[in-house]
């Protein structure tokens, strides 16, 4: 453990703990793409299958327990306490597009040909692009709330902290892994526009708004 | 010591 990865899982865990609060102190979930959360959930899931069997840490087991207990919390919050609010006109990506090619991609390149082990290479493909149906939410209606941005932000400095903690890693144990890190940087990536638009808009105290 | 490893992270 260094400073970079619990940079990275507080970061995580700030942003789950942004977007809990935020539906449930506005009791609307208006601009959160519930197709990106499904992603999540599915995600961790696949991921922490390993809780049982793999004993690493109290803080490891902790974290597990609560990144899946905040996935489907806020699952409820979205298709059953604030149904309502749900903006789906505006969630119209496709999950099968995003999911399929994870699954399959998993399936091809793995470190072991076993069920935990694709499992757990399916949730950190399908963890790299799970934003997606969010970043394409926010471009279709070409705005994001304050508070949607803030979530994003915190969302995706998670990654890039866990990137330096890779490099980190690399240099002081000599560990790396491959699947993890390019993974990890693609998902970065996806966010960068979004970084530039919270950093050169969102700070200076002005709305999310796309360029027209 | 590539593979496995980093099931330490979350």
């Amino acid at each position: 453990m260094n400073i970079f990865r619990l940079g990275g899982d507080l970061a995580h865990l700030l942003a789950i703990i942004i977007l809990l609060l935020k539906i449930w102190t506005t009791r609307s979930c208006a601009g959160i793409s519930g197709k990106s959360q499904i992603l999540f959930a599915l995600t961790f899931t696949a991921r922490y299958l390993d809780l049982f069997t793999n004993f690493v840490s109290v803080y490891n087991s902790v974290m597990k327990v609560v990144y899946l207990a905040a996935a489907y919390a806020t699952l409820y919050l979205m298709y059953v306490k604030f149904k309502a609010t749900y903006d789906h006109n505006h969630d119209t990506f496709r999950l099968e597009f995003l999911i399929l090619p994870a699954a399959g991609l998993a399936l091809i390149i793995n470190h072991e040909f076993s069920i935990i082990e694709v499992m757990w290479t399916f949730s950190i493909y399908l963890e790299a692009v799970a934003i997606l149906p969010q970043l394409f939410m926010v471009s279709k209606t070409g705005e994001a709330e304050s508070i949607t941005s803030h979530y994003l932000f915190a969302l995706g400095s998670y990654r890039a902290l866990y990137i330096v903690n890779w490099v980190y890693r690399y240099y002081s144990e000599g560990f790396y892994d491959m699947i993890a890190t390019l993974a990890g940087v693609v998902q970065t990536v996806l966010y960068c526009d979004f970084f530039y638009l919270y950093i050169t808009k969102v700070l200076k105290g002005k709305k999310l708004q796309l360029p027209a | 010591r590539a593979s496995h490893a980093s099931k330490d992270e979350l």
